[in-house]
């Protein structure tokens, strides 16, 4: 089963 | 002190008109170089990124910087009220709590403002890292769009692959399932036209078909749409602004756990 991922887990806070 | 000028003042309603689904509040940040805005939608699946750059603008005054958190379903209000060949100018004090929007008609006949209330908006803000893609695929924006809306009739989720082959669009739902294969082609008569793929390795991803479909609202924008992938990262579709700037969308893939 595929998972759909969150967007802020591939860029980081700045 | 911020003033804004506009000419080609219908770019901004489609700019409006691409993002407001998809993000409901959201800062913009004016600068030196430009005034642009990055949001995450409610789910934190997906990030829009937009750029229109302070060159673009007639006139563009920003004497410090300045974000300005505005309601996009309020702002999208306000600028429908801007006739399509309008020049819009943005205007706002620094430290004010509102922004005032300047409607002239072409022939300076007929002159409105409307001013909208700011508010305060407590957004992250990311970081994105330069990238090289696997794949990056440009296609025409109307196609693209097409093949979101009727794989979207079909299933939830689209794998796109790209191999030397060209790039296929899959979906699979209760009643069937689908496949959309463009191959490259090089159109002489219009550039417009293309299907254009790099690639450096084959990548195939999965990704959420109604987020597609959002970002296909930006299609006014640009007549290319150009797709960047690399394995498990989130894909990039960005659509150029003629001559001013960008707009992209950043969508999380969805991976095995």
């Amino acid at each position: 089963m595929k998972k759909q991922q969150s967007i802020s887990r591939f860029f980081t806070a700045t | 002190m911020l003033e804004l000028r506009l000419v080609q003042g219908s770019l901004l309603k489609k700019v409006l008109d691409a993002i407001k689904d998809l993000v409901t509040d959201a800062n913009f940040d004016c600068s030196e170089s430009g005034f642009s805005l990055q949001a995450m939608d409610s789910s934190h699946v997906a990030l829009v990124a937009l750029l229109l750059r302070s060159d673009g603008f007639e006139h563009y005054r920003c004497d410090r910087n300045l974000s300005m958190g505005m309601n996009l379903t309020n702002m999208s209000k306000m600028l429908k009220c801007a006739g399509n060949d309008d020049i819009i100018t943005i205007k706002a004090d620094d430290g004010g709590d509102s922004v005032t929007f300047m409607f002239e008609s072409p022939s300076q006949d007929k002159v409105s403002d409307f001013e909208m209330k700011l508010m305060d908006i407590d957004s992250e803000h990311l970081g994105i890292p330069e990238t090289e893609y696997h794949a990056i695929v440009k296609m025409p924006s109307a196609e693209f769009a097409r093949i979101c809306r009727d794989l979207s009739t079909i299933g939830d989720t689209v794998v796109i692959s790209v191999s030397k082959d060209g790039v296929k669009f899959s979906t699979s739902g209760d009643i069937g399932s689908a496949n959309v294969v463009c191959r490259q082609n090089n159109s002489v008569d219009n550039k417009d036209n293309e299907t254009v793929i790099e690639m450096n390795e084959p990548v195939s991803l999965t990704f959420a078909l109604r987020y597609l479909n959002s970002f296909t609202k930006a299609t006014t924008l640009s007549n290319t749409v150009t797709l960047s992938m690399s394995k498990e990262l989130p894909v990039v579709v960005e659509y150029k602004i003629a001559e001013i700037g960008h707009i992209r969308f950043y969508l999380a893939p969805k991976i095995e756990d």
